[in-house]
């Protein structure tokens, strides 16, 4: 967009490629574009006019900056979202995160299903130094949820952090079973889960919406993380999410080591996704 | 339902004379919008719309079907040509001692599951596969390849402590011969096609190993970037075909059209489901129901 002159109404349909091409989606584009519009018929605007208001529409969209206060002891994080997000790498991180901050962590490996997914956490859990409770292969998740929610408790853990298999948002059976880990952990500690977060992969198109409103009517979801922002794709999704659903995005994953997790600060993914 | 959508569009329009311009032009709005919801890539939307109103204009109007089913049958049949045309793609490999697949793609496509169905594919069509683990990073990937083999019955190469993908490699062809196994399935670490060094990997094993196919796994899932991950695999490594995965959730699937569009092979499986029986060939005509909703 040319900063300095005077934007037309094509200029601004011009910024509809630019929205979609980040995943933004049709209907947020659209009253996104809208609303320019609307403003560039009150008064004149340059292109830097144009791109402040654009971030400023994003940024009201987005939020205030939301991060996981652990407020509770012991402090249960759910995680959860469809198959490869990114979630057992996330819980991973979000490990590494918190011991760095001093507290004592224990993982549940509630994945008893997909081939090595015990393994790919039990070496994680090396890795950042945590302990971990897992289970035989196709054991019941809510009982790995519920022994390691009894373990947290019993050993003064600060905080439990949960890994689910992947699940598409479509098999009715799956989101049962993953209401029964909810219900379980609630159960099992007052107030559990504390956090329960949904793991999207930033390089999901129009369906992240589809996976956030599912997941979220079977489990209450209090964030996203957004994972895999290193890659070429905005996330634009994260926003039509927090849109239409409400859900804050605390963290964002950057990569594939473990210590690729920031918080996710709305000005600076705002400022990328416009470069 | 686009039909609907593009129905209401079409009101005011009467069942006489031909497809006009305006007509066409409300009723690829409609489209236009269903193919971005569909995750189709932007440019990739534009031309295609354009492609059709070129070909729809002078159209008659027939009698038979409403302007909007008959906007609706233009684009769907376009679409299927823009997937590979009506039939399913024919698979046929050489018999090279060893046959040597390779595949790649993004970090959790569905490429070590996807092994899994392939050799089981193969074995139904009187192959005996083999699965190669050459992902060397991600924890637990050594494992899985070998779980998945137990469970399926076929034979794995795994990586020796400290041994590179294309030893690996090298040292699961020789083996082939010795076993008398006539096809291997590579499965690679999940890579950025923006990671050179990464990229540089497959380049390597692609120019020592000259596998005699290189399938792309693509999550039926992927949004706008499918464009530019495919591009960049076909332009470096050389891309013979793709699988699309997870086509058993809600995705309509608009990647398809981007990566069938830009690299200009074929879409040759589907993955349906976790398990290793889970994989059907690619139906051109299925996909195009499926994007246009
Ligand atoms: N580049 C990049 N890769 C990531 C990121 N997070 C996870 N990954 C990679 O994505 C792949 C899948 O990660 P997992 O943590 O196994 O995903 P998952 O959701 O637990 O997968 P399932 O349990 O099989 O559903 C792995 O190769 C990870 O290294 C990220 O932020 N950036
Ligand atoms: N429902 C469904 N799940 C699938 C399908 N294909 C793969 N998955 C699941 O997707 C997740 C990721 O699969 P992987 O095979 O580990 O993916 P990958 O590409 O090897 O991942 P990386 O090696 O980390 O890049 C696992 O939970 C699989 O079970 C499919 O067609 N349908
Ligand atoms: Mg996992
Ligand atoms: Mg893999």
């Amino acid at each position: 967009i040319p900063l300095s002159r005077k934007i037309s109404r094509d200029d601004i349909e011009k910024l509809e490629e630019v929205l979609i091409s980040a995943d933004v989606g049709v209907e947020t584009t659209m009253e996104i574009i809208k609303d320019l519009k609307s403003k560039l018929s009150k008064s004149e605007l340059t292109g830097s006019d144009v791109l402040v208001l654009l971030e400023s529409h994003l940024m009201g969209i987005l939020g205030e900056e939301s991060g996981i206060e652990v407020n509770d002891k012991p402090f249960v994080i759910l995680i959860a979202g469809v198959n490869g997000s990114g979630k057992t790498t996330t819980v991973a991180k979000l490990a590494h995160y918190f011991k760095s901050r001093g507290k004592k962590i224990v993982l549940a490996a509630g994945d008893t299903f997909r081939a090595a997914a015990q393994d790919q956490l039990e070496i994680w859990a090396k890795r950042a130094g945590v302990d971990i409770v897992n289970s035989h292969s196709g054991a019941d998740p809510a009982s790995v949820i519920y022994d390691a929610s009894q373990k947290a408790m019993v050993k003064n853990f600060d905080i439990m952090i949960a890994d689910t298999a992947g699940r598409l948002h479509t098999k009715k059976n799956l989101m049962e079973e993953l209401r029964k880990v909810h219900r379980v952990a609630g159960k099992a500690i007052e107030g559990s889960p504390h956090e329960v977060i949904l793991v999207v992969d930033a390089t999901t198109g129009q369906n992240g919406l589809a996976q956030a409103e599912i997941f979220g009517q079977a489990i209450p979801l209090t964030g996203i993380i957004l994972a895999k922002l290193d890659s070429t794709a905005k996330g634009g999704i994260a926003v039509a999410i927090r849109r239409k659903l409400g859900i804050p995005i605390k963290f964002i994953g950057v990569g594939e080591k473990i210590d690729d997790l920031a918080p996710f600060v709305p000005k600076d993914y705002v400022k990328a996704m416009l470069e | 339902q686009l039909t609907n959508r593009l129905n209401n569009a079409f009101r005011s329009l009467t069942s006489r004379g031909k497809l006009t311009t305006k007509n066409i032009k409300d009723g690829l709005q409609e489209v236009r919008m269903a193919l971005l919801e569909a995750d189709v890539n932007y440019k990739i939307v534009k031309q295609f719309i354009q492609n059709v109103e070129d070909e729809a204009v002078g159209d008659k109007v027939l009698t038979s079907i409403t302007p909007g089913q008959q906007v609706v049958k233009i684009v769907h049949s376009k679409l299927i040509d823009l997937l590979g045309g009506k039939a399913s793609p024919k698979i046929s490999l050489p018999r090279s001692n060893p046959t040597v697949i390779m595949l790649v793609g993004l970090q959790g496509s569905g490429k070590t599951t996807h092994a899994a169905k392939l050799a089981v594919w193969l074995r139904n069509h009187d192959w005996n596969p083999t699965l190669v683990a050459l992902d060397i990073y991600r924890p637990a990937a050594a494992q899985q390849i070998q779980t998945l083999a137990k469970q399926i019955g076929v034979a794995s190469v795994l990586p020796s402590f400290m041994e590179q993908p294309l030893g690996i490699a090298q040292r699961a062809i020789k083996e082939a011969k010795t076993n008398g196994w006539d096809v291997l399935i590579l499965d690679t670490a999940g890579r950025l096609q923006i990671d050179d060094q990464m990229m540089r990997e497959l380049e390597q094993l692609q120019f020592k190993l000259k596998p005699d196919a290189v399938f792309l796994v693509v999550d039926a899932m992927t949004g706008q970037t499918a464009v530019d991950v495919g591009y960049e695999f076909a332009r470096r490594v050389g891309i013979d075909g793709f699988v699309l995965t997870k086509l058993d959730g809600d995705a309509k699937g608009g990647a398809a059209l981007s990566l069938r569009a830009v690299v200009g092979k074929p879409i040759l499986f589907v993955g349906t489901g976790e398990k290793p029986d889970a994989l059907e060939p690619f139906y051109p005509d299925r996909m195009a129901s499926r994007i246009l909703g």
